[in-house]
């Protein structure tokens, strides 16, 4: 499919861009954690549509993003957990 | 600087299955 431009985003209603991102960003979380692809998406697209297309261009800030949601999602269960 | 993610976030479904290329 074609690259997700801005325009693309302005043009639909603010709940189908969240969908929009999140099918863009899912297949890409899911190359790194499979079993956590979903959960990861689901906290990424709490950030503002402006830095979530930033990151679909550039997959090294896609990644140190993932690999924080995995560091906050781990002490969150650590916390659960104790 | 405090993560601004939140571990509580529901989870995202892809509407189709989003098969990784």
């Amino acid at each position: 499919p074609e690259p997700l431009t801005a325009s693309m985003l302005a043009a639909a209603p603010l709940m189908d861009q969240k969908q929009l991102l999140g099918e863009r960003l899912y297949p890409m979380i899911h190359a790194l954690h499979p079993n956590l692809a979903g959960k990861i998406t689901g906290m990424l697209l709490e950030i503002d549509n402006s830095e979530l297309l930033h990151m679909l261009e550039s997959p090294e800030s896609l990644h140190s993003k993932v690999d924080e949601a995995i560091a906050v999602l781990q002490a969150h269960q650590v916390k659960e957990c104790s | 600087r405090k993560s601004t993610l939140n571990p509580n976030a529901n989870e995202f479904k892809p509407r189709f299955n989003a098969q990784p290329k």
